[in-house]
């Protein structure tokens, strides 16, 4: 069973092999604590989770490789069946334990047929261990199959799916540079932001980054599921479960590889429907993703999709019909994904969506089938196939999706946001700047 | 499709026992199952595995039950909801 809270509530794990198969000819020990310890890299590389390795019996992540019955209600079965399992974090004696079958014939660097990759379970099996429950997902090392050698450890980069399911648990791990400002205080040894994930909230956004509870976005995306909400060079991003996964924005060029450098914001972006890549544009260009990187030969002309040359405000996919709907000024297109081809008699007034405002900053669809349209700090829903809004609209973006639960004026500027009246810290950022002292301190 | 032997329907609904497809044998009924509660299991575990939801032990459910896999279960019901003494 899983439990209510399957996840450790401390970021500093410790690990060790216990027991090292009795056979050992394929593998040596240290390349066994070698494979465990990249397999553990590959978690702690994204989440903000620490593993270290000790010979104390107190470890929390104790590795075995056993057989048969080992008295834990999961006895082995021989070469093939089940062939590994770990155990949910926790405070039972057993939390985090991993054991591997000690029957099965378990390789590094071997093709697929002749064993059991032991660094792809071990990467598996570690997902438990920190929390994680087996998906269906086809593409995630979190599926319960085994599925074959899933290449270097040195450069594995966890699938997608996988990142996401992690980052619930334990938000994502900041680089250095996602820390607050430099302190003398802070080194290496102490990496304060490890231990508090739940309390990022605290931290601070660099004096550029725009404030999500009043900003005007430039573009909104439904993308994998998740929502992108993003301004300038920055961007936030929602979860399937619309959880806004960090009150700070992420930086486009951080997570978005191959956009220019110099690149001050995007003015629309959509998956495509079919092959899921994920277009963005700016201006007269537009570029073509798959997952988070730039395919080659983009930048390329919006001239490709028969739009006209002066840019798109809005892209979206619509549900009813599975067709992208291009917004520019007061007109729309729409255009058929699977042919590349953009549908006859288009471009329309846009007044045929009734209700929605011409000049828009972004569209999108949303896994509860509507289609939402963003303009200034305001959007506005139409439900499945409808064409005209939904009584009730225009909303707040701030309140209905990023966490600005506090906001009360319809003047957002003039008011403090959320985060200057939560977060003392955060008041006192906003008092100081009124003082010429702190802006030239900033600007410095 | 040829009928499935009696084996390999014992061995079908031991998986799906094991892996939270089906509830615990009755300790008293032993593994008796209602035909129904054998055809969503099986549908579950062929949509869980990424087949056809056809919901009878095919030869494409047959060979991804034969699949190495990590011993726990794909379903998971809450912790305080469990009748069983550990996971």
């Amino acid at each position: 069973a899983l439990p209510p809270q399957s996840k450790w509530n401390k970021r500093h794990l410790s690990w060790r092999v216990r027991t090292f198969p009795k056979e050992s000819h394929l593998l040596g020990r240290d390349t066994i604590r070698a494979l465990m310890y990249y397999a553990l890299k590959a978690w702690s590389d994204i989440a903000p989770l620490d593993f270290h390795e000790v010979a104390s019996s107190r470890a929390d992540i104790q590795i075995d490789f056993t057989k048969a019955d080992h008295n834990d209600g999961y006895p082995f079965d021989g070469p093939g069946g089940t062939v590994a399992h770990a155990f949910f974090p926790g405070e039972r004696f057993s939390a985090g334990d991993t054991h591997f079958d000690d029957d099965e014939s378990w390789t590094f660097r071997s093709p697929d047929s002749h064993g059991m990759d032991l660094f792809a379970v071990a990467v598996h099996e570690f997902g438990h261990a920190i929390g994680l429950a087996h998906t269906s997902a086809m593409e995630s090392i979190m599926r319960p199959y085994y599925q074959g050698p899933v290449g270097d450890p040195l450069k594995y980069d966890l699938p997608y799916e996988d990142k996401v399911r992690v980052w619930q648990l334990y938000g994502v791990r900041d680089s250095v540079s996602h820390t607050i400002q430099p302190d003398d205080s802070y080194s290496a040894e102490s990496p304060i932001l490890l231990d508090l994930p739940e309390n990022r909230s605290i931290i601070l956004p660099s004096g550029d980054t725009p404030d999500r509870c009043s900003t005007a976005f430039d573009a909104v995306a439904h993308i994998r599921g998740e929502a992108f909400f993003f301004k300038g060079k920055y961007f936030w991003r929602l979860t399937r479960e619309k959880h806004l996964v960090s009150l700070r924005p992420a930086e486009i060029s951080r997570f978005w590889r191959g956009l220019p450098s110099n690149l001050d914001g995007v003015d629309a972006i959509y998956e495509r429907p079919g092959d899921h890549k994920i277009v963005f544009f700016k201006g007269v260009k537009y570029w073509v993703f798959k997952d988070n990187h730039a395919e080659e030969g983009y930048p390329r002309p919006i001239s490709d999709f028969g739009l006209p040359m002066e840019g798109v405000d809005a892209a979206f996919v619509w549900l009813h019909n599975d067709k992208t709907y291009f917004f520019k000024d007061n007109q729309y297109w729409r255009f058929d994904d699977h042919l590349r081809q953009m549908d006859t008699g288009y471009p329309k007034d846009m007044a045929l969506w009734k209700g929605v405002p011409p000049k828009l900053d972004d569209a999108m669809r949303w896994s509860d089938g509507s289609s939402y349209f963003f303009k200034g700090t305001e959007y506005w829903q139409l439900q499945d196939s409808a064409m005209e809004v939904e009584p009730g609209f225009p909303r707040s973006v701030g309140r209905d999706w990023l966490l600005c639960t506090d906001m009360q004026s319809d003047s957002p500027a003039t008011e403090p946001n959320v985060t200057e009246r939560t977060h003392p810290r955060a008041r006192n950022h906003a008092d100081h700047a009124e003082s010429s002292y702190e802006v030239c301190s900033c600007t410095s | 499709a040829p009928s499935l032997t009696a084996s390999q329907m014992d061995t079908g609904v031991d998986w799906l026992s094991k892996f939270g497809y089906l509830p615990p044998p009755d300790p008293v009924t032993g593994q008796l199952q209602t035909k129904e509660a054998l055809t969503k299991a099986i549908k579950a575990m062929q949509k869980f595995g990424g087949l056809e939801e056809t919901g009878v032990l095919d030869q494409a459910t047959l060979v991804l039950m034969k699949t190495p896999r990590c011993s726990l279960p794909d379903l998971l019901v809450p912790e305080e909801s469990s009748n069983r003494g550990r996971r």
